[in-house]
């Protein structure tokens, strides 16, 4: 199903979004 | 608790919208190529994935489901 898989990608660079904001607010200057 | 999350939401919020309009563009978006480790591409992937209503603006509202959907268990339905 090719919708399934655009929907897991979006997953993937969502996730990878939220935790690069994650990591630069935690993050040390 | 909820309002650490919230909390988190508006900061995360305000680190793309950082001329404080209320809502983040496209443009916005593509600003942080710069600062995080992530393609133009994937920015307009999850630019276009968090804009649900797709009418090119991300209200904080829109921004917050994504957050939720990514903390519970990083599923976007």
């Amino acid at each position: 199903d090719p919708n399934m898989k655009a929907g897991a990608a979006n997953e993937g660079v969502l996730a990878n979004f939220f935790n690069s904001l994650l990591s630069k607010k935690t993050g040390s200057p | 608790g909820q309002n650490t999350i919230l909390e988190k939401t508006h900061d995360f919020f305000q680190m793309c919208d950082i001329e404080n309009k209320g809502f983040i563009t496209r443009r916005d978006m593509q600003r942080l190529n710069g600062e995080l480790p992530l393609s133009a591409e994937e920015l307009e992937n999850v630019f276009d994935t968090l804009d649900s209503d797709s009418n090119g603006y991300l209200t904080l509202n829109e921004f917050s489901s994504g957050f939720c959907a990514f903390l519970s268990g990083q599923k976007v339905s």
